[in-house]
């Protein structure tokens, strides 16, 4: 699976 | 995205509109911390670095430049304002804050996910985040009496992390099944800190009487 974007939360 | 983390993130913003509004509409900062609102402009800096130099999407970017910009106007009214820092006393918001950055900005540097300024300070902004409340509930235990605003406010405040940790859940076992433990003791310690807030606050609410915490 795609690894989801760094620090992409608030 | 997800639903969870929506409803957190507009709680948080709903949470710091109330706060705005009360001391835009009474001209009051009465019962409000001024070292929790500066400990949260520390946080912003701090997690926000990324601003201009990764783009994860419009919402994040605007939002971001919201909680940056409301932090700072909050603390500005309670210092410079002419007439809402005359409202602030200093005399009941006794903890002392500075305490915290030191162990924080320690703990950082030793557990962290990569050892990089970026890094380092957005872990930093994370433990510092979990305990910047404790000014604000600190001063409601002295405070006679929480107009129903302030309250509201920190109500919200707590609330927003609580839906983050539902976020989490979600994302581990609905979405990337990626542990992020660091967010995740820190969005619990700060959720468990507004847990007697929160049974005080509800009990007020259900018995339709004003909020008192037990000093």
């Amino acid at each position: 699976n795609r690894q989801p974007p760094k620090h992409d939360e608030l | 995205m997800n639903l969870f983390r929506l409803a957190g993130d507009m709680t948080h913003l709903f949470s710091i509109i109330v706060l705005l509004l009360k001391i835009h509409a009474t001209k009051s900062c009465s019962g409000i911390s001024l070292k929790t609102q500066e400990l949260y402009v520390i946080v912003f800096l701090t997690r926000y670095l990324d601003l201009f130099t990764r783009f994860v999407s419009l919402y994040n970017t605007v939002m971001k430049i919201v909680f940056i910009g409301t932090s700072f106007a909050i603390v500005w009214y309670m210092r410079y304002h002419k007439v809402v820092k005359q409202t602030y006393n200093k005399d009941e918001d006794t903890f002392k804050h500075y305490f915290l950055l030191l162990p924080c900005f320690v703990l950082a540097l030793l557990l962290h996910n990569e050892f990089t300024t970026m890094d380092v300070l957005w872990t930093f902004s994370l433990y510092l985040e979990a305990v910047a409340i404790l000014p604000q509930l600190v001063l409601l235990q002295q405070s006679r009496n929480i107009d129903n605003l302030t309250g509201n406010y920190v109500f919200f405040l707590g609330a927003y992390r609580g839906l983050y940790v539902l976020n989490w859940i979600y994302r581990y076992f609905l979405q990337d099944h990626r542990a992020r433990w660091i967010p995740w003791i820190s969005g619990l310690v700060q959720t468990a800190l507004y847990a007697d807030f929160f049974y005080y606050y509800i009990l007020s609410w259900k018995k339709h009487e004003k909020l008192k915490l037990p000093a």
